[in-house]
């Protein structure tokens, strides 16, 4: 059975879409089988992985809304093994659309049934909320990656995220765990960077995976060309990093 | 009558917070009288101002459940002629909340009726998210401010924003206008940077704000301490930009 995991932070521009692109393309370059689903309506996602607007018919919108399996949505990407499911801006309608609806945090757990066992990584990026989107994310999945950016605030959204992950734990999903916290932005340079890196590790002690993304130009280029960074320019420090952190996870056999 | 300003964008991390507590701070310092109100439940401009969450007894929360006054909630800051309505966490509960309430997106506007001309600017940090909470804030503003990130993403956000900017003028705000576009974390010799400046510049024309704001340190920094850039380290670049802005927005009466 596949390993599914929310890429997720309520916390603004933290690198939860370029590591959910990036670990999808790493994972698949080490052979793995990938589906990358899009559950955030900004489809920064969709955008970065080369995908058109126009182009996209079909979208995780149907699924939450009823009308599409996520079979019939699934699409293979330029790259081997990596297949996506994309968004649309429609999806801003699901927070409203489902409150009502009977089911409404697991409608997304439900879809994944038919194909979680045809995929050995299912990675999901979801939008800067705890709202009912990154809801149906969480229970649907059995292992979060929290991206933390190495600067002041992001300090600060941490209690709430796992609070808010407890929750999810104790009503709708005892298997939600945290498969790891990724350090995002890093610039060994500047003492905040540091000073974070030490706050985290002292918070979440061996949760912290090992590899630390640094800053680095590739990273926010690559998504203007629609290819993860290292088919944009694999020799990059970005594109290789990621390389390493799938590496990491692949080898601990962690989520 | 004072100018209500929403600083806004659905894209995370581009800055809401910086330009709201920084540009407050201008403000303030210009001799103009200010009222910063945190609107996002991450409640960054509330600690970033150096309020700490267990002193933070009465909130905008409050005001959007129904049981306060905004001048019962309106606090002094440690800075002449600004004051700030802090957030906490709780605020992530009214999204749910008001969907089934009467007015719910005039809550905002109906409560700062009391206070809009005791203020010269009143600016309001909003989520990354254009969800009830957002909708409250460009209900009861007469201007938008929207800070843009030199990367790739924040472009693609932008149609997304201007069209509902388009929907809450026509359905519920006809004085409500786009103040200006503000381009953050500007890197001078960072090629993306000046695609997307140009860019933004070719889509909003002379609604840009000609100061750009660099990516600097000071203003990563200061909200660990507590405080605006001006009262961390006047001589950064990152406060004398503001200050700047501050001046270019006061010079031309914009909003
Ligand atoms: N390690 C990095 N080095 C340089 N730039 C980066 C890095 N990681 C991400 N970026 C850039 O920073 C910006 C924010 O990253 P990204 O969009 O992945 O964050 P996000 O958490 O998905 O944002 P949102 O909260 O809006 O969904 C993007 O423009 C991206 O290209
Ligand atoms: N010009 C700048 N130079 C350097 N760092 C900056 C600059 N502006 C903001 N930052 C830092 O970048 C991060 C994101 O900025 P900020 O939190 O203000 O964005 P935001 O849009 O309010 O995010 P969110 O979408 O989560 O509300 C913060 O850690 C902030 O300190
Ligand atoms: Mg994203
Ligand atoms: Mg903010």
């Amino acid at each position: 059975m596949g390993k599914i995991i929310s890429i997720v932070n309520q916390k603004g521009g933290v690198g939860k879409t370029t590591t959910t692109i990036n670990l999808s393309a790493s994972f698949a370059y080490e052979g793995r089988r990938v589906l990358l689903i899009d559950s955030d309506p900004q489809s920064n996602s969709t955008s970065g992985m080369g995908l058109i607007r126009e182009e996209v018919t079909t979208s995780i919108y149907d699924v939450y809304a009823g009308h599409a399996l996520i079979k019939d949505v699934i699409r293979a990407t330029d790259y081997e093994r990596l297949f996506i499911v994309p968004s649309i801006i429609d999806l801003l309608a699901v927070e409203v659309e489902l409150v009502n609806k009977e089911r409404r945090e697991w409608v997304l757990c439900d879809a994944l049934k038919d194909v979680r066992d045809d995929y050995d990584y299912i990675l999901i990026d979801c939008p800067p909320s705890l709202s009912l989107l990154t809801l149906n994310c969480l229970v649907a999945s059995n292992g979060v990656l929290i991206p933390v950016q190495c600067e002041y605030y992001a300090l600060e959204g941490l209690s709430m995220l796992t609070r808010t992950l407890d929750m999810v734990q104790k009503t709708f999903n005892p298997y939600l765990e945290i498969s790891g916290i990724l350090l995002t932005m890093y610039d060994s340079r500047n003492t905040l960077s540091n000073q974070v890196v030490n706050e985290v590790k002292g918070y979440f002690g061996n949760k912290v995976y090992e590899t630390l993304i640094p800053r680095n130009v590739t990273l926010g280029e690559a998504p203007g060309h629609g290819k993860p960074a290292m088919y944009y320019d694999r020799r990059s420090k970005g594109a290789q990093t990621y390389l390493t952190l799938a590496g990491e996870i692949l080898e601990k056999g962690l989520g």
